[in-house]
């Protein structure tokens, strides 16, 4: 294995505590879509928008898929990089990843498969004024 | 025991900016 070998940040370990911005705290497995809802509706900066999976490009040899979402109502193109195991938050589901095995085994956290058409949770900046 | 806040959790996806 390569010696610079890429991890998970550690929130996602099953476990972990997320305080939500009311100051609550929760476990990472226990979160719901109306924890991060309430969560940026408090926020002065953070708004949540939709991002919906358009394509998933991955393979096991190389550990890591290319997740392209649709963002906002804008519906803007976004593609990222992320480990097979990177999970997402998709609305009224919970935990999502490209290999939710991978996800189990190394987290713990419990986690379904990602697909094509999922609508995740994921963050803008709120407009300015 | 680390607490970390709820938008770490949460990918940072920027649109860009088209109109």
């Amino acid at each position: 294995a390569p010696s610079s070998a890429p991890s998970l940040p550690p929130y996602f370990i099953k476990g972990s505590i997320i305080q939500l911005a009311d100051g609550e705290l929760k476990r990472v497995e226990d979160l719901k879509t109306e924890d991060f809802i309430q969560s940026a509706e408090i926020s002065s900066e953070l708004k949540i928008d939709s991002s919906t999976v358009e394509r998933i490009d991955g393979s096991h040899t190389s550990n890591f898929a290319i997740v392209q979402f649709s963002v906002g109502e804008h519906r803007a193109q976004v593609s990222v990089e992320v480990l097979l195991e990177y999970p997402f938050f998709v609305f009224g589901q919970g935990w999502s990843s490209c290999c939710p095995d991978r996800t189990t085994q190394l987290l713990e956290l419990p986690c379904t498969k990602l697909s094509v058409g999922d609508v995740c949770i994921s963050l803008t900046l709120k407009n300015l004024r | 025991v680390p607490v970390f806040p709820w938008h770490s959790l949460v990918p940072f996806l920027a649109p860009t900016q088209s109109d």
